[in-house]
């Protein structure tokens, strides 16, 4: 009976697999039988195929040495500096709104003081979702990251005035599309530049220039223009406006630029309001996963399993706010005052990629998952993780379970691919990180 | 600020209702 109950809590509130599954020896592409598209999607919809940017399911790019894939440190250590620009902007938009609010004016952290200047933009360089889209007339193919942490879509744009970095796609020549123009600096959408890349906007012959700087000192500069960008072979959006980059440095990897999400008056999300309301959805697929899609307007009837948590309150800057109420491991949920979430707000970024967590709640859910490992030998940590295990002599393991719940009673149980990151079997970590500091 | 990020959202459907004010989650949206 004791042991009966025993592999019941284990089943229940414990992941138990065999340890090929957690490293599958090849990264072939899972072509699935259905895809989010070929589910139907309603009338009005237009949905891209998303794969992960080092899988085997992304065609676009080259994969291997070919690619210079970046390692697993090289990624963490580029989301460490994506997350510093992330908090800078956030403390930065939330002083303005106190300043605003209490008329008081709070000190703002100088540029050069806050870990990277507040401006938006995120580092792009983790980003690994990506989607393909067509730009101009006649069509031209671009890979782009999609980011729901930035606002400004831009790809790179010959002549390359100063310099664009090597992409795996042609670099989009405005001259041979016959539905380009520039944006002229009186026109009102190059003032809306300034919330959307964090800077004013420049003219250059009475072009207007945008400039938008990430947060691993990468940037894009170039004119601020319009054209045709085609989401699927049948749907475009005629008179985008977008950053055409004369001049792009940084970790951009091979694709051709970004897709911007957010929440400004410039994001692609925004400018289609009229034909999709303002409302998109996303699966973000595992490294073999082949059916991630990216569908703008009300796509396949949602999964029934669908469950809706209202966004917090707008917290400034254009991330996407929601309320964390707790944290669950191996079916115990953690005790952890729902001041230090209220707090420090959580936004949802499809181009961070390791979550963070405010450092009450990191230690809490830390020592539980430790506890529930604690038959497993502990390895060296990995960048910014610090919980890491040594699983090469076992042939199944069993991990402990963990959900999270969101305002409205919506609960996420994270599937294993969610709650472990390995740099193979002797050194498998937990894919979570706390915040260095409650105040960042 | 807390960031739930892309590897916690695999396999979820998420879906954006930014007009309606309120984020979707469904579990079993791709593999």
């Amino acid at each position: 009976k004791e042991i009966a109950s025993e592999s019941l809590t284990e089943s229940t509130h414990f992941h138990t697999v065999p340890l090929t599954s957690l490293f599958p020896t090849t990264t072939h592409c899972h072509q699935p039988h259905t895809t989010h598209a070929s589910k139907g999607l309603r009338r009005g919809a237009s949905s891209l195929k998303v794969v992960h940017k080092h899988g085997g399911c992304s065609t676009t790019l080259p994969k291997g040495k070919a690619a210079n894939t970046p390692t697993l440190t090289d990624i963490l250590k580029q989301d460490e500096s994506r997350v510093n620009s992330i908090h800078a902007r956030v403390n930065s938009a939330r002083i303005d709104n106190l300043n605003a609010v209490s008329g008081v004016r709070k000190k703002k952290i100088p540029d050069s003081k806050a870990a990277v200047p507040a401006k938006s933009g995120t580092t792009l360089g983790t980003g690994n979702y990506i989607v393909t889209v067509g730009l101009g007339t006649p069509k031209n193919t671009l890979t782009l990251v999609f980011d729901t942490g930035s606002d400004l879509t831009w790809t790179q744009c010959r002549p390359c005035v100063k310099s664009c970095y090597s992409q795996q796609e042609s670099i989009f020549d405005p001259k041979l599309s016959t539905t380009y123009s520039n944006i002229t600096c009186s026109a009102a959408a190059c003032s809306g530049l300034t919330s959307a890349t964090g800077n004013n906007p420049g003219c250059s012959s009475s072009t207007c220039v945008y400039g938008i700087q990430y947060g691993d000192s990468s940037f894009s500069v170039g004119f601020f223009a319009k054209d045709r960008l085609s989401l699927t072979a049948t749907d475009a959006v005629d008179n985008f406006l977008f950053g055409c980059g004369q001049n792009n440095q940084g970790l951009f990897g091979n694709t051709a630029g970004l897709l911007g999400l957010g929440r400004d008056a410039l994001s692609l999300v925004s400018q289609t309001a009229a034909k999709y309301g303002k409302y998109f959805s996303y699966c973000l697929p595992t490294k073999r996963g082949a059916n991630g899609h990216l569908t703008f307007g009300k796509g396949a009837a949602a999964p029934g399993s669908l469950k809706f948590t209202p966004f917090a309150t707008d917290q400034g800057a254009s991330f996407y706010f929601i309320d964390v109420q707790a944290i669950a491991v191996g079916g115990k949920q953690l005790s952890i005052s729902p001041v230090v979430f209220k707090s420090s707000g959580t936004i949802i970024d499809s181009g961070t990629v390791i979550t963070r967590l405010p450092p009450a709640a990191y230690s809490a859910l830390r020592s539980a998952f430790r506890q529930g490992m604690s038959k497993y030998p502990q390895a060296p940590g990995l960048s910014i993780l610090d919980t890491c295990y040594d699983l090469s002599k076992y042939t199944t393991v069993s991990v402990p379970k963990i959900s999270f719940v969101l305002n409205g009673g919506v609960t996420m149980d994270l599937p294993l691919v969610g709650i472990l990151l390995g740099n193979g079997a002797s050194q498998v970590c937990l894919a979570f990180a706390g915040n260095g500091d409650a105040s960042d | 600020v807390g960031i739930f990020g892309n590897i916690q959202q695999q396999t979820f459907e998420v879906v954006y209702d930014v007009a309606g004010g309120k984020l979707g989650i469904g579990a079993g949206g791709c593999s």
